[in-house]
């Protein structure tokens, strides 16, 4: 999966997908 | 708000009484940021608009690698931007219906 979670020590919960194209800043 | 390359969005519909919301985070210009930054992609999180500090969410991303040290504070700021613009949205509603 392109999903991932990330679990900091504190026990917060961050979970990083993909940012669809459409809502990137076009450089 | 001041463009800090980062942008923060609600992940989920306010419904104005909640007091932890989802948030999400993007880099949208990598070139504002000081530290190398790694394409990670969107970060979900949940945040508590009463209790928590968006500088200490910004902190915990660094130490959980997901920034460079260097810019926990332009992380921070950009969560604090849309926990203050969420807040005052909240407060409008409130006003309006009073």
């Amino acid at each position: 999966s392109a999903t991932a979670q990330v679990v900091h020590s504190a026990g917060r919960r961050f979970i990083v997908s993909p940012v669809p194209e459409a809502r990137l800043k076009e450089q | 708000a001041e463009d800090t390359g980062v942008r923060v969005e609600l992940a989920e519909e306010d419904d104005g009484k909640k007091a932890s919301i989802a948030l999400k985070l993007w880099v949208e210009d990598h070139k504002k940021l000081k530290g190398k930054y790694k394409e990670s992609g969107a970060i979900e999180f949940t945040f508590d608009l009463e209790k928590e500090v968006p500088e200490v969410v910004a902190q915990e991303m660094v130490e959980s690698g997901l920034f460079h040290e260097s810019d926990g504070k332009t992380v921070g700021k950009s969560i604090r931007d849309r926990v203050a613009l969420i807040k005052w949205r909240r407060e409008r509603t409130v006003s309006a219906a009073a």
